[in-house]
């Protein structure tokens, strides 16, 4: 018995031929990178409540992942994240939906378990929070990439509503193609994303798939 | 999507996870992330985070299943994230991280891959994008 401690950066539909070498190492270091911080973390003594916030805060501050800088876009090209946070030893918890200019979404859910009665705030009611504790915020274009503009707009484009089934949304911005729901009700596959470079300029391999 | 998982040297477990949701979601669209006992749940048994096909693991209610079935069935982690992820989840539909207050560590998923990484204080350490 001792301390553990896991992290994930969203799964997937991620073929090993999806992803270049270079976005693979990327993907590769920064999890090395937060592991060892949270693992330091843990060892000098933390809560496990304190070590999953701040590692999710690490993974939310890199563009590579679908959370805070780097977050996808709804059908109107704006930026609604959502974050939670439980404490496995009280069993509260706090959680956030709808938030377009929080640089951090999960320090805020967790002040939503430590200075509120509730569990859960959303939308104008959770900014309206945020501001009121004075936690870090931003205008919603701090939080989008070229790469989630060019994804969203091939998705207009053709006219798709996507179904959360790959990986675009919960992996690295890899590109690719991905399970769609026409317009008409009718399923489709492989609606090509894998064009041009991801935000933070890794090479996206053709034919990759994400979400 | 992104989350994290710990259980500190005091046994006590917390999960976390944070997500801008889907590309070309609904405006108002909730998934599983904020959803407690769906995307995340912790207990004095376990802590767990998911990431995946979020409809679906709202309807599975999967962070809270696993601690569930450590609580009322007494299975170990493993058994019990794979319970969830293989014969509840869809397959293809997305998988989870989760520690255990003894402090076992589980990384399930039924999708081609999942980026993950886990450590233990007694030295394991693992980081992969696939099976």
């Amino acid at each position: 018995m001792g301390w553990a401690l896991a992290l994930h950066g969203g799964a997937g539909r991620i073929s090993k031929s999806s992803i270049s070498p270079a976005a693979r190492e990327a993907s590769e270091t920064v999890l090395q990178e937060f592991l060892d911080a949270g693992c330091a973390a843990l060892s000098e003594g933390k809560s496990a409540l304190d070590v999953v916030e701040l590692v999710v805060r690490l993974l939310e501050n890199c563009p590579l992942f679908n959370a805070g800088v780097g977050a996808v876009l709804t059908q109107r090209g704006t930026v609604e994240m959502e974050a939670s946070i439980m404490d496995g030893a009280t069993r509260k918890s706090g959680a956030v939906s709808g938030v377009s200019t929080v640089v951090n979404p999960i320090s805020l859910a967790r002040l939503v378990m430590e200075k509120t009665p509730h569990v859960y705030l959303a939308f104008e009611g959770a900014e309206a929070f945020a501001k009121d504790q004075g936690v870090e915020t931003r205008d919603e274009s701090y939080f989008i990439t070229p790469g989630n503009k060019e994804r969203l707009a091939k998705a207009l484009e053709a006219g798709l509503v996507l179904l959360d089934h790959s990986v675009s949304t919960d992996g690295p911005e890899h590109g690719g193609s991905r399970e769609v729901l026409q317009a008409d009700g009718h399923s489709g596959r492989d609606y090509p994303y894998a064009n041009g470079h991801a935000a933070n300029g890794h090479p996206i391999a053709a034919g990759a798939e994400f979400e | 999507t992104v989350g994290c998982v710990a259980v500190d040297i005091n046994g006590h477990c917390a999960a976390a996870t944070s997500t801008g949701g889907l590309v070309n979601k609904m405006v108002g669209r909730i998934g599983d992330t904020p959803l407690i006992g769906a995307g995340t749940y912790a207990n004095e048994f376990c802590a767990v985070s998911t990431t995946g096909k979020g409809e679906e693991i709202i309807r599975c209610l999967c962070a809270k299943e696993v601690a569930s079935l450590m609580e009322y069935k007494y299975l170990p982690l493993k058994e019990a994230t794979d319970t969830v992820i293989w014969k509840k989840l869809g397959e293809g539909n997305g998988g989870l991280i989760a520690v255990s207050s003894t402090g076992e560590v589980a990384m399930t998923f039924n999708t081609l891959g999942m980026f993950r990484a886990c450590a233990t204080e007694d030295g394991h350490r693992q980081i992969g994008i696939w099976k």
